[in-house]
């Protein structure tokens, strides 16, 4: 099946989102 | 049914359920009694909630570790997915506890949950952060020591990700090599 990839830039903007 | 759950909850989903378990030195104790499960955690909200909770790995006292392993994956050589497997590993100076070692350790995870490794993520098991006065040492656990394209593959990604200069090599030991031999002679399989 298909695999769930995140880069470190989408990671670490979901760190900062409210 | 887990993946629509944490969709509905407006949460990022992870390929894989990670566990993070803390080791303390208390040398009464045997050792599997000083290795606790902290948590588990499937999405990246849950992940940086708590990424955010818990103690940067530079103020653990020496003697602790971190470790982060797909569930089901005890932090062990000793468990069946790793008995075969093996580490890359970063051992860090001294001075680099304050400048290197939690940024490291952050981008060593990223790496983990974003399951960063292309077709071989499926060869990680976890990683491990030792805090010890000799110097720190971070490693990246992988299941399969003689699948060296995937063994190599992961190193050269997780080089990069470190932002490690070329310059700079780093080593992958098997466990059935270091499990028989004190640290720093365990034989290096790879290097990158």
């Amino acid at each position: 099946g298909t695999r769930i990839i995140y880069d470190r830039k989408f990671l670490l903007e979901c760190k900062n989102s409210p | 049914q887990e993946l629509l759950l944490a969709e509905s909850l407006g949460k990022h989903p992870l390929q894989n359920r990670w566990a993070l378990w803390f080791f303390k030195n208390d040398k009464s104790k045997v050792w599997q009694a000083n290795l606790r499960l902290v948590t588990k955690f499937s999405t990246v909200e849950d992940f940086w909630a708590l990424y955010s909770h818990i103690q940067l790995a530079s103020k653990l006292t020496s003697g602790c570790d971190y470790s982060l392993f797909k569930d089901g994956i005890e932090p062990m050589w000793e468990d069946s997915q790793n008995k075969r497997g093996g580490r890359w590993l970063i051992t860090l100076a001294k001075q680099q506890r304050h400048t290197e070692l939690d940024r490291f350790w952050l981008e060593t995870l990223l790496c983990l949950i974003g399951e960063m490794f292309d077709d071989y993520s499926d060869e990680v098991c976890g990683a491990v952060i030792n805090i010890r006065a000799k110097g720190d040492k971070i490693a990246l656990w992988t299941r399969d020591a003689e699948n060296q394209e995937g063994v190599t593959h992961i190193g050269r990604v997780y080089k990069e990700h470190l932002g490690l200069s070329q310059k700079v090599t780093i080593g992958y030991q098997a466990h059935a090599d270091t499990a028989t031999k004190s640290g720093s002679l365990a034989k290096t399989k790879f290097v990158v």
